[in-house]
């Protein structure tokens, strides 16, 4: 068993979350926000069997998009980084974030 | 150290949290919700040392009860699974779904 | 690749954020609750490369302070646990509790 932690796009989250029910995946979401634009997203957990890793992969390419963001100067990520970075900042943010641990024992209670 | 990812339903989650404090478990709460009902649940994180699991999972057992539920034809989850699943349908949801997770290094700072 | 788990306080959540930015650590962030004060806190999910971890660390406990709480003798927490504490009760709560687990696979989609 693996556990899978997925972080995507919240515009992505409801087509995703259907094409994984239709693929018989089980998960649960919780809400979360990135840590450098401070915007919503989405964090996927995730437990499948190995032998699946592939296909749940595969969906998330196929309904997790690349999206390109502005971060504008006068905004509240600017000024606490004005002096790491120079704005306004062009951001390219990824479909998903993924991440596939070890899971030791599984119970279902 | 282990790290425990339990995922209860929310009625459920009061008794579980006295009765792990009772028994002096640390935990963190995040509300979650369940990929297929929708539903809000709740997913506990309880980092503990091995010999202290089969304890906690008696406790995760004794106090997470397993519930039948119905999703209704006309119901948001019914209308995008339609032509994978025939409604109104039956489901049983069970007490709580459990991964455990090795954890390398812990720090109390 | 490791994952961090960092539950932190509220109130030390910001300014750890803005200085885990200005290190380039990436960071995604979940709102949390304490198991035993019932209180919020901050859940931070952090996927670093391992040779990142000790200056991670260390950002941790450059932000993350000690505090003293006491709970009061008529408080839900009490209420439920009068028969296995003595309140009012003088509790520290830590800077951060943190969890590093080992990711398998990483990948950027
Ligand atoms: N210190 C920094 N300096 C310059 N640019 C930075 C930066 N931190 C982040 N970015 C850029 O901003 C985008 C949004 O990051 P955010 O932290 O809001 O939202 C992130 C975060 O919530 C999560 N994430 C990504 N990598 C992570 C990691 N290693 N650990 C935990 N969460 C991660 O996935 C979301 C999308 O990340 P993605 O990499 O596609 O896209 C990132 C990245 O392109
Ligand atoms: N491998 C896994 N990874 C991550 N989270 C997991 C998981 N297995 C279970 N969970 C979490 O635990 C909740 C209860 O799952 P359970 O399997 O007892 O009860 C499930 C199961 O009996 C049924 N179910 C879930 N997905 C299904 C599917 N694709 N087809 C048919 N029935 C499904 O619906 C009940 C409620 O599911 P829901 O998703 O709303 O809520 C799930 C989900 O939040
Ligand atoms: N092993 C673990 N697994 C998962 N999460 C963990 C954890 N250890 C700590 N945490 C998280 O970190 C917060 C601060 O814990 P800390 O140990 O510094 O500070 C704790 C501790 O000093 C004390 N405490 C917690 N449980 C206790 C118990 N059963 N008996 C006596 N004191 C307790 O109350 C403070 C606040 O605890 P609270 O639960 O509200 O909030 C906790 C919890 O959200």
């Amino acid at each position: 068993m693996k556990m899978v932690v997925a972080i995507v796009n919240d515009s992505d989250a409801a087509s995703l979350q259907s094409n994984l029910n239709k693929a018989r995946f089980q998960t649960t979401k919780l809400s979360s926000s990135g840590g450098f634009l401070r915007e919503g997203n989405t964090t996927f957990l995730i437990g499948t069997e190995a032998k699946y890793l592939d296909e749940l992969i595969e969906i998330l390419q196929d309904n997790c998009q690349h999206r390109d963001k502005t971060v504008p100067s006068m905004s509240p990520v600017a000024n606490t980084l004005e002096d790491h970075y120079s704005f306004p900042m062009h951001v390219e943010v990824g479909g998903a974030t993924v991440f596939v641990v070890d899971v030791e024992e599984f119970y279902k209670i």
